[in-house]
């Protein structure tokens, strides 16, 4: 059984990588979970790894007790609105951040340990009805929000206590942002997807929307996942949750694609698709790196090579049923596949 | 892909397109 599940079922290749089953955790008092994730965690004089999990109503952190065994240290309880995400924080300590809501979010909590208390507290960053929200390096926090009328995009800078120490306005494009990704290694310039399929880019210090460039309809509600700029270029890792197969490239669950900034013109440079013979399609996904990790509607994990184009490994549904949630862990290298039943394995 | 492709390239495409976007 655990064999079977650490061998990548690829038809068409070599299996020259694979998934090694590192440790399991299990939540028994999760009831159905919703997202996982995980934190940086000093205590004690030194810094570990964490594991977040989260269902409806509770968020709970856990920590390794020893190599493949895991042990929750606190669960903060959050009744009266419903858990939807966790934000993933990026080099941030001690500080797990939260989306409520019901269909969608509204409120943006904190969830940390007040070392002053001793005690485990939350604190409520923002509240409205928001589309899309990031977590970037150094402490800070973008979402879009939509009131009738328009749409507020905002950068929070968070203090290590919880508090918002400062607030900065973005100018935002006439089309609802669908999500974020900091462009890494430029501090101030961040890129997000719209809902008519453009990639627009900020300056996060100015506020001002610096382009706005067309990815192209064939693939319709673009979600941007990780940026980075080499060599004049802008090149973004989309994800294509609504694309429709093709004769010629099969089922795209990625796409790697190279913007000029100066022009506003792109070209695609990698596509990953579904691995063949594998039905259904894209559901949510996860970049880290040159890595992307996609549950599918098959209920199986798969694993991509994004600059190869190439699927590494697939996770089929176990004894536990489907996989539910993919997640790479803020080191990279290591994957956590989540069912509903609260049950995440971390793969390496 | 080639410049002929994309446009003219620039290194410096951060500062320059906040040095003339709207404020």
């Amino acid at each position: 059984d655990v064999v079977e599940q650490l061998i990548p079922l690829l038809p068409d290749g070599p299996r020259e990588e694979s998934l090694q089953f590192v440790s399991e955790l299990k939540d028994p008092s999760c009831p159905c979970a919703v997202d996982v994730s995980t934190v940086w965690w000093a205590a004690a004089g030194r810094r570990e790894l964490r594991v977040v999990t989260a269902s409806e109503s509770s968020v709970s952190l856990w920590e390794p007790l020893a190599p493949d065994c895991w042990g929750k240290v606190h669960t903060w309880h959050l009744r009266e609105i419903p858990v939807i995400q966790i934000v993933p924080l990026p080099d941030t300590c001690n500080i797990v951040c939260v989306a409520l809501g019901e269909l969608e979010i509204g409120e943006i909590r904190l969830l940390l340990y007040s070392s002053e208390t001793d005690s485990f507290k939350h604190s409520l960053v923002k509240t409205g009805n928001i589309k899309a929200v990031v977590g970037l390096k150094d402490r800070r926090l973008v979402s879009s929000s939509r009131t009738m009328q328009e749409q507020q995009l905002e950068m929070v800078s968070l203090s290590e206590t919880g508090g918002s120490k400062d607030r900065q306005t973005l100018m935002p494009p006439e089309e609802t942002v669908t999500a974020f990704a900091e462009v890494e290694g430029m501090r101030e310039a961040l890129v997000g997807t719209t809902a008519g399929n453009s990639v627009v880019i900020w300056n996060l210090k100015t506020g001002q929307l610096l382009r706005k460039m067309d990815v192209g309809y064939s693939y319709p509600a673009s979600i941007c996942h990780r940026a980075y700029s080499d060599s004049g270029l802008l090149f973004v890792v989309l994800s294509h949750p609504h694309a429709k197969e093709s004769e010629s490239c099969g089922s795209p669950a990625f796409r790697v694609v190279a913007f000029n900034p100066r022009t506003g013109r792109s070209t695609g440079v990698m596509f990953s698709c579904l691995p063949p013979g594998r039905a259904g399609r894209y559901l949510e996904g996860d970049v880290w790196d040159t890595a992307g990790a996609a549950v599918l509607t098959s209920g199986a994990v798969a694993v991509w090579d994004l600059l190869q184009g190439r699927c590494t490994a697939v996770l089929p549904p176990g004894p536990a049923g489907h996989w539910a949630l993919a997640r790479w862990a803020a080191t990279g290298a290591v994957l956590l596949a989540g069912h509903r039943n609260g049950t995440v394995r971390l793969y390496r | 892909c080639s410049e002929s492709d994309l446009g003219p390239i620039s290194l410096n495409w951060f500062e320059e397109l906040s040095a003339e976007a709207p404020p």
